[in-house]
């Protein structure tokens, strides 16, 4: 599964 | 950004501030790990690479540069203070960098999800955050009497990563087609290392004693 997220976190 | 989120932000910061309070302010760096210092200046520097090309918020931008700056300021102290470093206790700290860095570096250039130089290095520094509490219980185990600010400092490190965990769950929950597999199992990892610690914390808390680990 590919992930979805652009980097928001720290 | 959830509760849960912002309560693990600020619990990693003041880990930081507790860290920075021992050196600066008592000048002692007794019972920390110079070998796990060096591993986080190495997993801001690689993730963050993006600081300048990648804007989320000031929120997050102020924090990288806050993280960044402190984690080499730390380093810096343990290495070069004239007082700092000889509270260092450098024949305890024995974890060899190359054993945690190099498996990392290979795992990110096997499971990554874009293959470009900043992907890497952003999920090189994932798998590396992972671990690199590692050298540093090692050197907790070795020592005889741990420090309620060295004690303190690996707890809420702990913390920060466990307030991570639930602010994934509200994440999946409340954001449509939201998954990051590669950090959730390293957060998971990660935080899993903290277990044995977590146990003896508060186990010598509960009981009044000074916090001891099995060796």
């Amino acid at each position: 599964t590919e992930d979805t997220k652009e980097h928001d976190e720290l | 950004m959830n509760i849960f989120r912002l309560c693990g932000d600020m619990t990693h910061l003041l880990s930081v501030v507790v860290l920075l309070l021992k050196i600066h302010t008592i000048k002692s760096c007794a019972g920390i790990s110079l070998k796990t210092q060096e591993l986080y200046a190495l997993v801001f520097a690689t993730r963050y690479l993006d600081i300048f090309t990648h804007h989320v918020s000031l929120y997050n931008t102020v924090m990288k540069i806050i993280f960044l700056g402190t984690s080499f300021t730390i380093v810096w102290y343990m290495r070069h203070h004239k007082v700092v470093r000889q509270t260092y206790d450098k024949e305890q700290d024995t974890f060899k960098h190359y054993m945690l860095i190099i498996p990392c570096f290979a795992l990110a250039l096997l499971i990554k999800t874009k293959f470009t130089p900043l992907e890497v290095l952003w999920t090189f520094s994932i798998y590396l955050e992972a671990v690199a509490i590692f050298p540093q219980l090692v050197l907790l185990q070795r020592t005889k009497n741990i420090d309620n600010l060295t004690g303190n400092y690996v707890f809420l490190l702990g913390a920060y990563r466990g307030l991570y965990l639930l602010n994934w769950i509200v994440r999946y929950f409340t954001e449509k087609g939201y998954r990051q597999w590669i950090t959730w199992i390293s957060g998971i990892v990660q935080t899993a290392l903290y277990a044995d610690f977590f146990y003896y914390y508060i186990k010598c808390w509960r009981n009044n004693e000074k916090l001891h680990l099995p060796s």
